[in-house]
């Protein structure tokens, strides 16, 4: 019981237990109380409330909360679990855990067709992969035109859309990105393996004895 | 690979917005 001792340190609303978290993700206790610090700095940026509202979940990924991007409201709003409008602790938790290196294959690509289901219709459909392309193309340099953005749709839909229906199913997504492992680059945060070290002062806000497990 | 190869869903993973390596800079 030293000075440091921070058993009864006060928590934002949607705070859980690391060791519930731990036992739930892919993360160890040690790796959620991390995952805390970054939270806590997160969700402090713009209003100090304990969660993390569009505008935070912005500053973050471009250091700039004013910057539009269609990828980074589809991958806040799979982060909003319960649908609230904001990101609380545990829905950070949860998402990123399918980001771990060790999560399972099969959460990762159920992660990344969700996030290409812009209409959440249970299909990547045609018109959506359009959207994107076109969103992608406005926000980079890359200039490509109407009929070269049709051809690299075709050739899409032709290797993934088996039963060409015009959209991408579960199972046709399963095979496609099989054939193309690269889409699930992006799947993977290798920095969370190392997030104990990027956040080493969880040690002193530690609730947990044997701080290891 | 030029972006008229890659297939559309190489060309979005491109996206500044899908690279979450991003939030471990804050």
């Amino acid at each position: 019981m030293g000075c440091f001792n921070s058993k009864f340190t006060k928590h934002s609303p949607g705070y859980e237990d690391p060791v519930k978290l731990a036992a739930e993700t892919a993360f160890s206790v040690s790796e959620v109380e991390a995952l805390y610090e970054l939270f806590k700095k997160i969700s402090s940026s713009v209003i100090d409330d304990g969660l993390i509202n569009k505008e935070e979940f912005q500053l973050a990924l471009f250091k700039n909360s004013k910057k539009e991007n269609l990828f980074a409201d589809r991958v806040f709003d799979l982060f909003d679990v319960k649908r609230k409008g904001v990101i609380d602790f545990g829905d950070f938790v949860r998402s990123l855990s399918v980001f771990h290196p060790n999560a399972p294959q099969e959460d990762k690509i159920d992660f990344a067709f969700k996030l290409y289901d812009l209409q959440c219709t249970g299909y990547i459909e045609r018109e959506e992969v359009k959207q994107m392309l076109i969103a992608l193309l406005c926000e980079s340099e890359m200039k490509l035109a109407d009929e070269v953005i049709e051809t690299i749709l075709d050739k899409t839909f032709q290797e993934a859309d088996v039963d060409q229906d015009g959209r991408i199913d579960r199972d046709e997504w399963q095979k496609f990105v099989s054939h193309n492992p690269s889409l699930m680059k992006i799947m993977t945060l290798p920095y969370l393996k190392d997030i104990t070290t990027t956040f080493p002062s969880f040690v002193f806000n530690s609730e947990v004895d044997d701080i290891a497990t | 690979l030029g972006p008229s190869m890659m297939n559309a869903f190489e060309l979005i993973t491109l996206s500044q917005g899908l690279n979450l390596s991003a939030l471990f800079e804050t």
